[in-house]
């Protein structure tokens, strides 16, 4: 029982430190917070971005929140086989160089699972296998497969 | 398993003509401008798996899961269909495609299908939870909560480590 | 008592409103939830963008939230003397209309209270009186008075 | 009345060395990479104005709030001060300029300074309630709350109007 926690533990806080490493550059790890108790701790995010001092996930700015969470949710899934995942704008509070890192890592990722992003930049778009255009007439969405190009006069 | 495709009908912004999305196991990208039915497609897709809470679709009662606009006035039920590709046999069910459905009549009440056949919402659950598939998994990540997701206190993380454990 | 309430809010509604159309062209207004029970009832925001149905504010898409709350924001502060808005990215789920919208009320807002706008689009950062770049070197921050090619250096 | 000046010292990532922010009664836009110091900026303002939960300048634990990198190691305290814009005499207080100062020990105590001279928090938050200014007021949005805002129950909403009113 404790056992089999305590290895899943370490498998996460390793994919986590992987892909953690893999947007970033910098490192990341899960911990026990109370390492006495195993039992009953809770576990800690901590990460250090490059030319940073560690710190946990909480303490950190909103865009750097946006790229552990991922880090973290990219970890867990290594472990299970749910093959999907659908992101809803985890790219809003990015600046530019960790948008294109992200993408980067999910292009890569979507070469072993499928990954439905939903985003309104085109350094994201510009990466799909398949691109759809959602938009509203009268108060009713409908979809359209669509390109790049085509994306600009959707959005006007 | 990969969701291949995704059928949308009378689901809240989606009107009475049918819209089909076809996926592909690779990068799918979804884009448009502010509230043109984006995150629509997502509750879709929870809808489909069973999610139980009108909030976390975004609605205040099921009833208003059902499409009203302008256009087409209130329709009377809200239909979503799901199939995924399932050649490498992780949901326990023959064949190389399983089509989960959900219909909502605006009694509020919802039918289950899976692969076109009348199922139990605990039938879906139990096979799709095969390949860990379920309404709320972390795979599933909602417009403006990657932030609240590293901000998970210390217990919270100690749950979904246990989880999968 | 009553009648301040129901005054306030009257006053508050109509501003909201005009905030709101003024972004999105839509209609936008304040109710009691239970108009029969004045003084315990909650108050609801109803927004109807164009071409589409009346609805709550907390059934709409994640941009029409973020204007549908900054018009609120702004019809609030137009009944107290508070001087200046501060506003850390409320842009991030806005597509380019909508920002340019927004930034447009911002820039003539401007002209009569103080507004402090924390943003990483250029479509914003144009716009400003006053631009400030901030970054980090070896952990720290510091802060310079830049213009708009500046900044393409500062991000990368 | 407006901020005229932001001056942090040793307040999170702002080091040992004195920052200056002069701002005008326009728009005032700050920009710059992810991780770069902008919403602490915010996070300084609030501090400044009396704000007392630490999980509201997202910071764990008061002394979290001190400044500490592997340039500067950690510093003993923090301080910021604000100089607001008084000629329109909406703050009780004589001359065109208002400073308010807060300094942070890293045994977690707080002393405050009103143009320099020792003052208490509450004469502080009276002088600036005068022109409706506090540390938590819906003037000041936080990253990734606006969203919340439209999401606001309607008691909540009832309660925002009764505040002013
Ligand atoms: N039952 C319904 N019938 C019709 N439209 C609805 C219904 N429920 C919600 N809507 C509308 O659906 C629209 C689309 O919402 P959605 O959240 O999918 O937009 P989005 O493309 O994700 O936008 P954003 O980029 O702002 O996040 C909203 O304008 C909302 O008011
Ligand atoms: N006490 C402290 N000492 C030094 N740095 C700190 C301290 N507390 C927090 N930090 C760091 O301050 C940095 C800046 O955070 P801030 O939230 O201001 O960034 P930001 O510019 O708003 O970024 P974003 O665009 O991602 O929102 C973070 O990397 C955080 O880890
Ligand atoms: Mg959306
Ligand atoms: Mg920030």
């Amino acid at each position: 029982e404790l056992n089999t926690f305590m290895k899943t533990l370490e498998k996460v806080s390793e994919n986590f430190r992987f892909f953690f490493h893999q947007i970033t550059g910098g490192e990341a790890w899960l911990r026990l917070e109370k390492p006495d108790e195993p039992l009953k701790s809770g576990v800690e995010m901590i990460v250090k971005f490059i030319g940073k001092t560690a710190r946990s996930s909480s303490a950190v700015s909103g865009g750097e929140k946006s790229v552990a969470a991922t880090a973290l949710i990219l970890a867990l899934q290594g472990l299970t086989p749910a093959e999907f995942y659908i992101f809803d704008e985890i790219d809003a509070h990015l600046d530019i160089n960790y948008t294109a890192r992200l993408v980067e890592l999910l292009k890569e990722m979507s070469k072993h699972r499928q990954i439905i992003v939903v985003s309104l930049k085109d350094v994201i778009a510009e990466r799909a296998d398949m691109l759809y255009g959602v938009y509203m007439r009268n108060g009713v969405s409908s979809i359209v497969k669509t390109s790049l190009e085509e994306v600009e006069t959707l959005v006007g | 398993v990969y969701i291949k495709r995704i059928t949308i009908q009378g689901f809240k912004s989606f009107g009475s003509k049918r819209v089909v999305i076809k996926l592909g196991p690779g990068l799918t990208v979804i884009t448009g401008p502010n509230g043109g039915g984006k995150s629509t497609v997502v509750d879709a897709i929870k809808f489909a798996l069973g999610e139980l809470s009108a909030h976390s679709l975004r609605a205040g009662r099921f009833s208003e899961l059902i499409h009203e606009s302008p256009a087409e006035g209130r329709l009377s039920s809200a239909k979503v269909s799901l199939t995924f590709n399932n050649t490498d046999k992780s949901l326990p069910v023959d064949g190389d495609e399983v089509t989960v459905t959900r219909k909502l009549a605006n009694t509020g009440e919802s039918e289950y299908m899976l692969n076109g056949k009348q199922a139990s919402r605990n039938d879906i659950l139990t096979i799709l939870s095969a390949a860990n598939i379920k309404p709320d998994g972390l795979n599933i990540v909602t417009q403006g909560s990657v932030i609240g997701i590293a901000e998970m206190n210390s217990n919270e993380l100690r749950r979904v480590i246990e989880d999968i454990a």
